[in-house]
């Protein structure tokens, strides 16, 4: 565990704070993606299928067991708690998420396990609970794209809100800081080529919105994306 | 297999 990583599990774990008080207090989920949370519950149970097969440490089963607890309440929040999921706005909520990111991040998961020979000589068990974890790496890639594009639409961005997107995009460009320091401080670091691609890919998503964040917050004012 | 690099990792 490095200072990297620990700001960046802290920055995730921040967000999800954010959200989840956001939810609560003001009882109105107008401008949230329930898609992207769907996606997001998704990406934490096939990832974390390991919570039954590997110890790592007690920090590590603790903080996948709140992310998905987390996660999972959120999106019963928006669903089914009322009176949050009568604000909902689902027709605005409209990015095609099984078609545009599930399918392709199956077949991409599929195509990259296959080619890279990774679990050949392992049980059927191991190979499918790996190719779930190089699936999840690159489906949270990508999950945030139906919260981008819904804030696109309202464009007039809440504080909250725009916390929340914040620290979720901080979370994984500090873990890119901490691979970099992990290769360079631990001698015979397994490198996850797959991680690291959808690691920098993940952050660039965020690029474009941390401009206009940092911009507003310096003026002071009101946050609004261009159109 | 599972051991090590980012998969000690959240």
């Amino acid at each position: 565990m490095n200072v990297f990583r620990l700001c960046g599990d802290m920055s995730h774990v921040f967000s999800i704070v954010v959200l989840l008080l956001r939810l609560r207090v003001a009882k109105n989920a107008s401008g949230i993606s329930l898609r992207t949370h769907e996606l997001f519950l998704l990406v934490f149970l096939t990832r974390y299928t390991d919570l039954f097969t590997t110890y790592y440490s007690l920090y590590n089963s603790c903080m996948k067991i709140a992310y998905i607890l987390s996660t999972a309440s959120i999106v019963y929040m928006i669903r089914l708690s009322d009176p949050i999921c009568t604000t909902y706005d689902k027709a605005q909520d409209t990015f095609r998420h099984w078609a545009f990111a599930v399918g392709p991040c199956a077949v991409l998961a599929t195509l990259t396990h296959f080619i890279s020979g990774e679990g050949s000589g392992y049980s059927l068990f191991v190979n499918i609970q790996e190719l779930l974890w190089t699936f999840s790496i690159y489906l949270e890639s990508i999950a945030i794209l139906p919260q981008l594009i819904l804030l696109q639409r309202y464009r007039e961005v809440e504080n909250l809100t725009g916390n929340y997107i914040f620290f979720m995009g901080s979370y994984r460009a500090l873990y890119i800081l901490n691979w970099i320091y992990r290769t360079y401080y631990e001698p015979g670091y397994r490198h996850h080529y797959v991680a690291y691609f959808c690691g920098v890919l993940q952050t660039l998503l965020y690029a474009d919105f941390f401009y206009y964040y940092m911009q507003s917050k310096r003026r002071g004012g009101r946050f609004s994306l261009p159109t | 297999l599972k051991d090590g690099g980012s998969k000690d990792e959240l």
